[in-house]
């Protein structure tokens, strides 16, 4: 359902070009749960911005279900990231002047052209164990752990059959961490796509293949 | 050196008082390695805030060195901050309109009122494995891992002797995250006390002592 073909991202800085991803192909089945790995700064948070549609490559394809994201309209370009894909991020990138509820409710909104009035915003959210108390909170006003929940949620409520997750878990204790894999891994049940990464072994346990990146290049 | 005696935090929302702190009295001697663990949203950042002088209580009193903080002139609370305390933050905080290198100059720049020549800033970032090149990127242009890193040697720039780190390691590979701790431990050795808000049983292991919070109180 994702591959990538020598994809290249290359940021043109004064103090010289950097590679940030070295030519990587990769191709994703449809319903895997993939890990990718590997040290600070090799390129995963970038080769999740290409593979979610979030930026272009410097040179090579990306193709989501078949089709080559770069020959995509805006419009249709759009739809598909707010419809297939739920990206959680590595800062989580929460909307501050929104409450947790507001966030989640959100890409909801955009999709259906209304607010939500089935109860299915505070049910995520109670799944992620932000009851509604805490949902009435800003982003500013939640520990680091709550937001990223909140980030579970949001990435979630659109049903999304690919899901991205940027070290997931990386705020959380051990506790609330297994809760939110055992949450990712029965959505990769039900036959999402889940591609997650992760600096954490254990984490990367529940993916049924490991990526390792170095360098801007797949090890 | 730091003592909290009956502190409380408590934030006043609409939906209801939230207690951050209720009721937290500890005491930190010089020199010692504390871990402090407990779920997410238990009052972690909150207890962190308070020892680094970043808040004031509602209740209860946080005394540095001996010295009851809330009775310190402003003046006198910013010299004990920017000289005595160094502070990495659970999401690093840095500058954004500024380079890695001058993040991390800057509180040596407040302190001396000049600018560094003595090369003790790219050491610093060298250390953390923050090379010159990237040392000139801005905090958008670093990666996850990069900028905790650069968050690490900014807060280690005036040689405090507390240091206090939110998560330090939370979004660093395995490799890079001993390294780091290699070097926190270092720092305790020659006398600085260290503490170390972490999810991390392993973390948690270069402590001396580790106390543990739950809903607002020591446990
Ligand atoms: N400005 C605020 N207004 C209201 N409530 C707040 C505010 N800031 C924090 N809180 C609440 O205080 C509690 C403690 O927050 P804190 O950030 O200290 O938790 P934490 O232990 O650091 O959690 P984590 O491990 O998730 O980072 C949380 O329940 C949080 O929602
Ligand atoms: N806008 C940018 N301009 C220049 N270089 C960039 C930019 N964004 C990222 N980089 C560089 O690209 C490389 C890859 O960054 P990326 O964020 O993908 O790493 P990562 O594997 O996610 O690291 P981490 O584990 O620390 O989060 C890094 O060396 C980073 O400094
Ligand atoms: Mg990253
Ligand atoms: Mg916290």
């Amino acid at each position: 359902v994702i591959a990538l073909e020598d994809v290249r991202k290359i940021y043109p800085l004064l103090s010289g070009d950097v590679h940030a991803l070295d030519g990587v192909s990769l191709t994703i089945e449809k319903g895997e749960f993939v890990a990718i790995m590997g040290p600070s700064g090799s390129g995963k948070s970038t080769l999740m911005n290409q593979i979610g549609c979030l930026d272009v490559p410097t040179e090579g394809t990306v193709r989501i279900e078949g089709q080559d994201i770069g020959t995509l309209s805006d419009h249709d370009l759009t739809a598909l990231r707010r419809d297939s894909i739920g990206y959680i991020f590595q800062k989580f990138n929460l909307i501050p002047l929104l409450t947790a509820y507001e966030n989640v409710e959100y890409p909801l909104v955009l999709r259906h052209r209304k607010y939500d009035d089935s109860g299915r915003v505070q049910a995520l959210l109670d799944s992620v164990g932000i009851d509604s108390a805490l949902a009435a909170h800003r982003p500013s006003e939640l520990s680091g752990g709550q937001q990223q929940r909140v980030a579970v949620a949001r990435a979630l409520v659109n049903e999304p059959a690919i899901l991205l997750c940027d070290e997931p878990t990386g705020n959380l204790d051990s506790k609330t961490s297994r809760q939110i894999m055992e949450m990712l891994a029965d959505l990769n049940r039900q036959g999402r796509t889940v591609i997650m990464v992760t600096h954490d072994a254990a984490t990367a346990e529940y993916a049924n293949r490991t990526i390792q990146i170095q360098d801007g290049r797949i090890a």
